[in-house]
């Protein structure tokens, strides 16, 4: 369960500031399937970031279960990222002179996992996601929409229980944002929470529930019946 | 007037060979609003490289009106890719510790815009893409529909005669590439020739011809009415 408690985050960077979330309240629980929507710079991938565990609020309280994510200590935070959470980064931050099949594994050599296993899984997730035969490849040998899907095989790799992904179709045809979706589609049935940032909206209707953002706020939030 | 015949472009680096791009033949002529479909891998971006005179053929003649490409001088080519195309990559290629209006500011410096004149058509510019309040912002201080909107800005600051834009769209909300394609679509009219990628079909309708690629061959081109 995902507790966001009159959450705000400001940007202040001397002579910048930007408040990009303001006051967000929002519960997420456990097995569900959410779609956070809005405007170019409404603060959905800032929210990410702290959902995520990869940045923290200004102000207000975020709760993970029963802990207050506040209070951990590092070592504790980073368990939760590395084994916990799976992200898609929405620029995919992949490791530039390494390949493919080496970006997928890095999650599970964090976790340490075996390298037999660790070859396996990430050659069957890239298998998943219609890369197969591109793994020897660096991040500069593989297309946008390629590129996207190494980082949706790697943020899948540690098997996590909450799957965070920060407009994870936005480089990819019609045919392949489907296939994606059905993906996290079954992940959410086996009882991942999966949360989406999309633009989309036939991506945001496999999604049990929409949260919309402006200008930092939260402004509406709807259970809806998936496609 | 662009003209490709049999145009075939190879990645070959030792272990790895593509055949991205597999004897195409197309022409736009001048004043076209095109948009480029396909799957992911289809060879879109490397068809725009090619356009863009950022990487050349494999096998096959590239012409620029009159001009074969391929025999044109380094000084040439040069001029061609500064002054007559602009150019907005599928990942934004901003330079990282460069304000927003300083990245809008570089191709005019290339080509040797006097300064005061290239402060003003910058911030023309970026309050045109919906970005006057942001122009001091690093690249890694924006919102990833942000970052594309500057690149757009960037394509269009020394006024080309042809836009090649790499799914321009791909990190906007609806609102703000509605917005985008009415700027392209306000250019095509005062005679712009116009090429974009795009997965969207509502993007594509903006545009008066679709080209479907499929495993790095021309599959289908149709004119259409823009919507
Ligand atoms: N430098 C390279 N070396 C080897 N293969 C490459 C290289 N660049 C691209 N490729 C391969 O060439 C094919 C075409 O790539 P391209 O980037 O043109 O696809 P695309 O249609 O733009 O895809 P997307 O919609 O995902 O952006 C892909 O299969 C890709 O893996
Ligand atoms: N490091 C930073 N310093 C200053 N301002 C920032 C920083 N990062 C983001 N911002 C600003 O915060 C606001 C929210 O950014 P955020 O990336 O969360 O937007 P977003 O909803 O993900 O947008 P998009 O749909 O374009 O990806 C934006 O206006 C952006 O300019
Ligand atoms: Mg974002
Ligand atoms: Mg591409």
């Amino acid at each position: 369960v995902i507790r966001l408690t009159d959450v705000s985050k400001t940007y202040d960077t001397g002579a910048i500031q930007v408040q990009a979330l303001k006051h967000v309240d929002l519960v997420i629980n456990e097995g569900e399937f959410v779609a956070i929507m809005g405007q170019s710079g409404s603060g959905k991938s800032t929210l990410m970031n702290i959902l995520g565990c990869l940045d923290r609020p200004t102000s207000g309280k975020f709760y993970l279960g029963e802990d207050d994510v506040s209070v951990m200590d590092p070592k504790e935070l980073a368990t939760v990222r590395n084994k916990k959470i799976g992200f898609v980064f929405q620029s995919f931050n992949l490791i530039p002179r390494t390949t493919a099949l080496k970006n997928v594994e890095l999650p599970m050599i964090y976790a340490r996992r075996p390298k037999t296993e660790r070859r396996r899984q990430a050659e069957a997730l890239l298998a998943r996601v219609g890369l197969a035969d591109r793994g020897d490849h660096l991040p500069n040998e593989l297309s946008g929409g390629q590129k996207q899907r190494v980082a949706i095989a790697r943020a899948l790799v540690n098997q996590p229980q909450m799957l965070l992904a920060d407009e994870p179709t936005g480089n990819l045809d019609t045919g392949s944002s489907l296939e994606i979706m059905e993906l996290f589609t079954a992940l959410n049935s086996e009882g991942v929470t999966v949360v989406v940032v999309t633009h989309e909206e036939e991506i945001a209707a496999y999604c049990g529930r929409v949260v919309r953002f402006k200008d930092g706020q939260l402004i509406s939030d709807l259970l809806q019946e998936p496609v």
